[in-house]
């Protein structure tokens, strides 16, 4: 080796130009696009969408805006287990395991199954409406099944807000600038949670696939009129949005006259009976005192909040906690993380992330909504008086992404959910009217 | 699954001068009132609350 270092004969050679050339243009070329790269990602968190890797590519499958094309999957932070599950299709899993437990069980199969099944989730068989277990075929009829009448007294007192199902209290308290404290000190937002003030409207409420069609021209021209109007009105409305995260009309909110709403109902399928409408209407008071009279020191009002958990083996219906008045359905298609109370430490803004159907509207004292949030094993939510409703279905999913693109070719973001009115269930109370203890639907096994 | 519920009510009314301001006196009247803790275990029907 030293040999033929040392008497090797070097020669030097130019290197051609072009060579040269090439590689500058390489080296300038490498650095450009890393530049646009992190220009996109900036505008891509920008947008309120995590960076995602993989399928959608260098370019991310977006408009020449930079808005995202697609209704992209959102990746929380978190622990290991949480980064985990968030590579795995869980609406598909979802899916596939309400497919598997509508699975029809052989029939000497069932009463063992379904008390291995009670035993090891705590169901009391004592209360299930069916005391012959061999009625129900499969796992998933189990799981939705009603209870024996009697078996889950009200509270007497008429002022008290029920629990609308078993299950454990996680989380309760006070909304403080329009957030709500999560398990451990996590907060998430009241928009996040319950929508933003600017809905997608349904145009035709026939058409699934409509459901998250683009904002239609007349909410545009309503809120037009909104602003010829009275200026000092329109100033209460917006702070009172601000601080409640919801677009709810002073009058509308205090049991005034309600404004007239330019969106078309979803769905009346079943028109509350005429004693159920008088006792809510009776309930809320409607019209016995001026609105303004509320905004006394006397009536000054809150917002609440409480978080209930049902686990797998409770009885999975939920009712009406309260005399109310639903006046519209907000459907977010997210994810469907598991909610479990370890996950719901550990994964902040969980109920923000996963699918959820928002029912609000009002009582007696204001505000009220209700919201439903599902889970891996429980994706299908259930509510008895909107049969337009879809939770977990792929088409819903390919609708939210097909109106996610229209709302970016507009250059406009999308709100996440759908939202359908309920005004024609009641014209007198512009909504469906629910009684305390009513049942409003459940959620069922995928 | 789980159920979140978010519904205004109200906070109750100030005490007023003869009844005091110092101590238990200054809570609100008439307000909101909690009926669980958290992580209780509750039916449906029980009273979350009253007002």
């Amino acid at each position: 080796l030293r040999k033929a270092l040392s008497e090797t004969r070097i020669k030097w050679y130019p290197i051609p130009v072009g060579l040269g050339i090439g590689f500058l243009g390489l080296v300038q070329f490498y650095k450009v696009n890393e530049r646009e790269r992190l220009r996109r990602d900036e505008e891509w968190e920008d947008d309120g969408y995590v960076k995602s890797t993989g399928s959608s590519g260098e370019n991310g499958d977006r408009s020449p805006g930079g808005t995202p094309k697609r209704r992209e999957r959102i990746r929380p932070s978190g622990p290991w287990q949480v980064q985990v599950m968030s590579t795995l299709p869980l609406k598909a899993i979802s899916r596939l395991w309400g497919k598997f437990n509508e699975l029809q069980i052989p029939y000497y199969l069932r009463v063992p199954g379904f008390k291995l099944y009670s035993f090891i989730f705590g169901v009391n068989l004592s209360e299930v409406s069916e005391p012959d277990l061999h009625v129900y075929p499969n796992l998933a009829s189990f799981f939705y099944r009603t209870l024996k009448p009697g078996v889950r007294p009200l509270d007497p007192n008429p002022n008290a807000l029920l629990s609308p199902a078993d299950g454990r209290v996680l989380q309760f308290g006070a909304i403080v600038s329009g957030e709500v404290e999560q398990v451990k000190g996590m907060t998430y937002s009241l928009d996040a949670l319950l929508g933003t003030s600017k809905p997608e409207t349904s145009p035709n409420p026939s058409d699934p696939a409509r459901i998250f069609a683009p904002k239609s021209d007349n909410h545009q021209q309503s809120t037009a009129t909104h602003k010829d109007g009275d200026e000092d009105v329109i100033k209460q409305d917006e702070e009172f949005a601000q601080v409640n995260g919801i677009s709810y009309t002073l009058p509308n909110l205090f049991s005034g006259p309600p404004q007239k709403k330019p969106k078309k109902a979803q769905d009346a399928s079943t028109t509350p009976k005429a004693s159920s409408e008088a006792e809510v209407r009776a309930d809320l008071a409607l019209g016995e005192r001026p609105w303004y009279a509320r905004l006394t020191s006397e009536h000054q009002t809150a917002l609440f909040y409480v978080v209930v958990y049902l686990a797998p083996g409770d009885y999975h219906r939920f009712h009406s906690p309260c005399s109310w008045v639903v006046e519209k359905r907000r459907h977010f298609a997210g994810e469907l993380y598991s909610v479990s109370p370890y996950l719901q430490k550990t994964l902040p803004g969980l109920f923000t992330l996963n699918e959820r159907v928002v029912l609000l509207g009002r009582w007696r004292w204001g505000f009220f909504s209700f919201t439903p949030v599902g889970a891996t094993n429980v994706g299908s939510i259930k509510v008895n008086f909107d049969r337009e409703l879809r939770t977990n279905s792929l088409t819903t999913d390919t609708a939210a992404d097909q109106a996610a693109e229209e709302a970016a070719k507009r250059g406009e973001s999308y709100g996440g959910f759908a939202e359908a009115t309920y005004e024609a269930a009641s014209p007198i109370l512009h909504g469906h009217a629910l009684r305390r203890g009513e049942e409003m639907g459940g959620f069922q096994l995928g | 699954s789980t159920v979140v519920l978010v519904f205004e009510a109200p906070k109750g009314r100030r005490p007023s001068f003869d009844e005091g301001w110092l101590g238990e006196k200054t809570k609100r009247k008439g307000g909101w009132n909690w009926a669980v803790e958290k992580g209780q275990k509750v039916k449906m029907g029980q009273a979350l609350g009253w007002v």
